[in-house]
């Protein structure tokens, strides 16, 4: 199954 | 600082939305108008709301200041408002929000500490780019709900379909079939994204009534941004981190 993933990974870091 | 809204769906809509994601908002008032931004507790969403000035019936504030509520204390007083009713909020010095609904009843609710950040968003290119009413959209979830926990967004060339997949089956919505009531479907990249529905039907449903349009952007695995076009607030921008096979 898909795993969530969080914003900062994409934005912040 | 004063500002007064003709009407009252737009503000309903505003911290449904806000609601969806978050107990406590805090809000920033500016010459320019409010802003708000805010992540839900695991940083999965965002949302990001821009209120100009020249959309309320009444606007003033001499010098920037933030301040908070709690969502659900604030939603209880905006919802006692009919339709045509304005909401006029001011801050007294007690610090308490000073909330007049229509023409007689007269709110005061205690703010609280604002914990906010200014985090800065950055701009990051999407692939692709579909346009649709937000109703239609709002039926596609559905669609996609009954067999799915997820939805995928898939561009190719100029089309585009969403579907969903799970335990007991799955379904596939050509968006070419209904191209009547899609606006735009363009795509710089081929681009396939999967997107919790559990974060986004909440927020569909809350400013769908008073969107008209919605525009979908993501690119292959990245975040999906979803603007509500709504006639009288700037820009409400929706940001969901996707989900990504391990």
């Amino acid at each position: 199954k898909p795993k969530q993933t969080g914003l900062d990974e994409f934005f912040w870091n | 600082f004063e500002a007064k809204t003709s009407g009252s769906d737009d503000l309903k809509a505003i911290i449904s939305a806000i609601s969806t994601l978050v107990e406590e908002a805090t809000f920033v008032a500016t010459a320019e108008g409010i802003t708000f931004r805010g992540m839900d507790p695991s940083h999965v969403a965002l949302i990001d709301i821009s209120w100009p000035n020249s959309a309320f019936e009444k606007y003033e504030c001499d010098s920037d200041i933030k301040f908070g509520v709690r969502i659900d204390e604030f939603s209880k007083l905006i919802k006692r408002a009919d339709k045509k009713d304005s909401i006029e909020i001011s801050i007294s010095e007690q610090n308490m929000l000073l909330v007049t609904v229509g023409k007689n009843k007269k709110y005061k609710m205690r703010l609280i500490e604002s914990s906010a950040t200014d985090t800065p968003l950055p701009k990051i290119p999407y692939d692709s780019k579909i346009t649709l009413s937000s109703s239609r959209f709002d039926k596609i979830l559905g669609d996609v709900q009954v067999v799915s926990d997820y939805l995928t967004i898939h561009t190719s060339d100029s089309k585009a379909d969403f579907s969903g997949k799970g335990d007991s089956g799955e379904v596939v919505i050509d968006l070419e079939k209904d191209i009547d009531e899609i606006g735009e479907i363009s795509s710089k990249e081929d681009s396939i994204g999967t997107y919790s529905l559990e974060y986004l039907n909440p927020v569909v449903k809350a400013v769908g009534t008073t969107a008209g349009q919605i525009t979908c952007e993501f690119s292959s695995a990245k975040p999906l941004r979803i603007e509500f076009k709504v006639a009288n607030i700037g820009r409400i921008h929706f940001y969901l981190a996707p989900r990504v096979e391990s």
